[in-house]
């Protein structure tokens, strides 16, 4: 996957770190202190469908090329998270009891284009 | 699922920075608390003193290392959970002390127990063995009466933390309008209290529990 630069308009991961502290919610939430909220954003281009980020082989692009030409769809493709992983979470209920959870599929490590 | 020629994702970078910012962080915190299942963020607890919750967390470490399985790490895509509990005291008298430990709904009607065990540390029991029964007390199901889960019979020597596996009881607390778990400790009269002073000690009792997310019915097809 890519990482989105300043000026990036193609499919790739935004990243963005929600601070606890910043939200008021470092007294109840343990660990850690904050939550990469990461999100996939920018352009997707028929001719890109299907790619894996932007670094899939040139015979995929090419492929995907031929793909668009033939105008076979209309509809841009989506750039969606491709990898993702759990979010540790050591916190605090209203009981103070304190629970410990992995919530699965919370963190994007990827973004692709469908 | 794109819908016209907008893929979702698309919706954000549309807005203006700042609100793009204060969308990313709604969706953030309403994001966190729809995966924990809860309506709202916990209001400010009475958090367990440092040094209890240091003991608590060694001790599930060590308890952890001994087991096969790792707690915590989703199998099958079942989210789980680990849940410590510190007791609160509850009535006493020359030779019986109560604690409590409440569960928040919120987790125990969304999981099931996969393990349970409550960890009691005795403070001097004086000379030789000292007879002890603990006993597992719940709410019974017609009113706030309260019924024996179960009783187990002990003979503490010495100083120090006794498990029991509590397992059973959880499980069944955990499908009940109110969880809350009654743990009766009757002591020798001439023991005292059996406890160390509450949060002034490292050796408060606990419960440590894992849970697994409840699963729907499965429909097998062949």
């Amino acid at each position: 996957g890519v990482d989105c630069g300043a000026d990036s308009r193609m499919c790739c991961r935004r990243e963005f770190f929600v601070d606890f502290k910043e939200i008021g919610w470092e007294d109840w939430i343990i660990q850690p202190e904050g939550y990469h909220m990461n999100y996939c954003a920018g352009l997707c281009p028929l001719h890109m469908a299907g790619i894996p980020g932007l670094a899939a082989s040139f015979h995929t692009a090419v492929l995907n090329r031929i793909k668009a030409a033939s105008a076979a769809a209309a509809v841009d493709s989506c750039c969606v998270p491709t990898q993702r992983r759990p979010l540790s979470l050591l916190y605090y209920d209203r009981d103070s009891n304190i629970v410990k959870t992995d919530i699965p599929d919370m963190i994007v490590d990827s973004c692709g284009c469908t | 699922a794109a819908t016209g020629e907008w893929c979702p994702a698309c919706g954000v970078a549309t807005l203006a920075p700042a609100a793009q910012r204060d969308a990313l962080l709604a969706l953030a915190k309403q994001s966190i608390l729809a995966k924990l299942r809860l309506p709202g963020r916990p209001s400010v607890p009475q958090p367990p003193s440092r040094a209890a919750l240091l003991t608590a967390l060694r001790r599930m470490r060590a308890q952890r290392s001994d087991a096969a399985a790792t707690p915590g790490m989703p199998r099958d895509g079942l989210q789980e959970y680990e849940l410590l509990s510190f007791a609160e005291a509850g009535s006493s008298t020359s030779h019986s002390v109560h604690l409590h430990f409440r569960f928040s709904q919120e987790v125990a009607g969304s999981t099931e127990i996969q393990q349970a065990t409550l960890y009691l540390f005795w403070a001097a029991p004086g000379r030789g063995a000292q007879p002890v029964t603990v006993r597992l007390l719940q709410p019974g199901p017609a009113g706030p009466n309260m019924t024996v889960a179960s009783e187990t019979r002990l003979e503490v020597q010495r100083p120090g933390w006794t498990t029991l596996d509590i397992g059973a009881a959880v499980r069944s607390l955990f499908g009940q309008a109110t969880p809350r778990l009654t743990v009766e400790l009757e002591v020798p009269e001439d023991w005292g209290s059996p406890l160390p002073s509450e949060h002034s000690d490292s050796h408060w009792p606990f419960v440590v529990a894992q849970a697994r997310a409840r699963t729907a019915h499965r429909v097998h097809r062949r």
